[in-house]
């Protein structure tokens, strides 16, 4: 879901 | 692209000394410090999870002030009943940033 692997930089998901 | 920012003038200075006041450092708020202050708006994690994504552009986890700038104002539009956007509009986007 998140392209690049990473986790989410998004703090509400 | 030469749109005036939505944001105006006005609302700038409100939403920047908000900046200022949750403590900044090197000019970015972490979302760890942006998160309970959009909570408290009392908008559901799914709108403000949306609010996020559209402000963070550069999707590095942190809002410097234009980005703060954006979420405080789709926060601000979406408790006066105006729908988040999916994409953010052009004339939404920091003209710092375009």
């Amino acid at each position: 879901q998140y392209p690049g692997g990473g986790s989410s930089t998004n703090p509400f998901l | 692209v030469d749109l005036p920012w939505v944001v105006k003038p006005e609302e700038k200075i409100k939403f920047d000394s908000i900046f200022d006041s949750l403590g900044p450092v090197g000019g970015m708020l972490t979302g760890d410090k942006v998160k309970p202050v959009l909570l408290n708006s009392k908008l559901t994690v799914d709108i403000l999870g949306r609010v996020w994504e559209l402000s963070d552009l550069d999707r590095d986890g942190m809002l410097d002030k234009d980005e703060f700038s954006v979420a405080m104002y789709l926060v601000y539009r979406a408790l006066e009943g105006e729908p988040v956007p999916m994409s953010l509009p052009p004339p939404l986007v920091p003209p710092s940033k375009r």
